[in-house]
C-alpha cells in the first residue's frame, strides 16, 4: 500500500537522478548497439555529402524523405519475424582517363559479419546518366551501358561483362542495373571490396570514340555518386546450424 | 497499462527517452532522432497477477502451475513489457555505408503483471 521508497520493482535504494540519468543512458546505447551487432559505435570520418544522401534515401525501398529533408521511416505496423537490412553503399571512385574514355572504376565496400552468412535478395547499382548533347536529328539518342566486374587481386586486368544495357540518352537521368547475383557471389566469396568497371557511349560512336554519358570519376557532382542498394538477410541455415548444436 | 508518474507504486511503462543529438551520436544514426527505452516497474501484488494481460513467459507458467495447484508459495508476479514494438533505423556502418533495418523488441508499448 502506498508508495515504498526506493526503486518499485526491486526495493534497491533511490538512486541520484543524475546517476540514475547516466545509467539509463549507457543502457539504451549498450542495447542499441547489441541489436546492431556492434561492439562499438561507427567512427565517421568522412562525411557523405547530404545531397548524395538524400538521392540514395529517396531511393531506398521504404524510406521517404520529408521535404524539409527529414527522413520518415515507415512504421512497423506487423512485426517481421527476420526484417533483414537494407544497404545503400556510395561508389569510392578511381579518376576516369578522359582522354582514352577508358573504362573506370567503381569500388564498394561492404562488411561482412564474420559469423554470419548473408542472402542477397534484391540488389542494384544505380548510376547517373547524362543526357547526349551531340546534335541529334534522327530518332531518340540512346547510350549503351557496359558493367564489367574487376578482376580480383592486385593489377589484375581480366574483367568479367557482367550486363549490357540499352539507355535513353535523351534526358539526363538515374539509371538502375540489377546485380543481385554478382553480389551474392561476392558475399560468398567473403571478400571486402566489390569493383566494377563501367562505360555509357553513345549509340553510333565509332570504337573509341564518342562520350561516356555515365558521370564519375572525382570531378563529378558528388549528388550523382554511383551507389549500390542491396536488400539483405542473415541466411537462415546459419542459425539452423545454431539449433543443431 | 498504467504509465508511471512520479511516484511508482504498482505496475506500470515508465517513460524514458534518449535523443541521440544529445549523446553525440546523430553523426552515424541517420533517422529516427532518439530512442523510446521505455520500461516497466513496479509492485505486483497478488491481486494484480497477470493482469491486465498474461505475459506470456516461463515465469508465467511456472506461476500459474503453482497456483492452479495450491502450493502456497513466497513467488510474487512481476511487472514485464506485454507488448513492444520494433525500431526502424538507418545509420552509417563503419563502411560509410547507409544501413536500414527494423530492430525488433525495441520500444515497450505496455506493462503487465505475470
Amino acid at each position: 500500500a502506498g508508495t515504498t521508497p526506493g526503486c518499485a520493482s526491486c526495493g534497491m535504494p533511490l538512486m541520484e537522478k543524475d546517476s540514475e540519468q547516466r545509467l539509463l543512458v549507457e543502457i539504451a546505447k549498450q542495447q542499441i548497439l547489441n541489436k546492431l551487432h556492434l561492439k562499438e559505435r561507427p567512427n565517421i570520418t568522412s562525411t557523405v555529402p547530404r545531397a548524395a544522401l538524400l538521392t540514395a534515401l529517396r531511393k531506398l525501398h521504404k524510406g521517404r524523405v520529408r521535404p524539409d529533408g527529414t527522413i520518415e521511416l515507415e512504421n512497423k505496423i506487423k512485426e517481421t519475424k527476420d526484417p533483414g537490412y537494407e544497404i545503400v553503399s556510395f561508389a569510392e571512385m578511381d579518376e576516369m582517363n578522359t582522354t582514352t574514355g577508358t573504362p573506370s572504376g567503381l569500388t564498394f565496400q561492404f562488411l561482412q559479419e564474420r559469423d554470419h552468412s548473408i542472402q542477397v535478395l534484391q540488389s542494384a547499382l544505380w548510376l547517373y546518366v547524362h543526357s547526349s548533347d551531340t546534335p541529334n536529328r534522327g530518332p531518340r539518342p540512346t547510350a549503351t551501358a557496359h558493367i564489367y566486374l574487376s578482376g580480383s587481386g592486385e593489377g589484375s586486368s581480366n574483367r568479367t561483362v557482367l550486363l549490357e544495357k540499352i539507355l535513353d540518352a535523351q534526358q539526363s537521368n538515374w539509371h538502375t542495373f540489377p546485380i543481385t547475383h554478382t553480389l551474392q557471389a561476392f558475399m560468398d566469396g567473403g571478400k571486402r571490396r566489390l569493383q566494377l568497371e563501367v562505360t555509357c557511349k553513345e549509340a553510333g560512336s565509332e570504337p573509341g570514340q564518342g562520350q561516356n554519358l555515365c558521370e564519375l570519376g572525382k570531378s563529378m557532382d558528388m549528388a550523382h555518386q554511383p551507389f549500390v542498394v542491396a536488400q539483405v538477410r542473415l541466411r537462415d541455415d546459419s542459425k539452423h546450424i545454431l539449433q543443431r548444436r | 497499462s498504467l504509465r508511471c508518474g512520479d511516484n511508482v507504486s504498482v505496475c506500470c511503462k515508465k517513460d524514458f527517452y534518449v535523443k541521440f543529438k544529445d549523446i553525440q551520436w546523430q553523426d552515424w544514426i541517420i533517422a529516427p532522432e532518439g530512442y523510446h527505452m521505455n520500461y516497466c516497474m513496479g509492485q505486483c501484488p497478488q491481486a494484480l497477477a497477470g493482469s491486465p494481460g498474461i505475459a506470456s513467459s516461463f515465469h508465467a507458467t511456472v506461476f500459474s502451475q503453482l497456483k492452479a495447484n495450491g502450493i502456497n508459495s513466497a513467488v510474487s508476479s512481476c511487472c514485464v513489457p506485454i507488448q513492444r514494438r520494433p525500431l526502424s533505423m538507418v545509420y552509417f556502418n563503419s563502411q560509410h555505408s547507409i544501413v536500414k533495418t527494423d530492430v525488433p523488441d525495441m520500444i515497450v508499448e505496455s506493462c503487465g503483471c505475470t
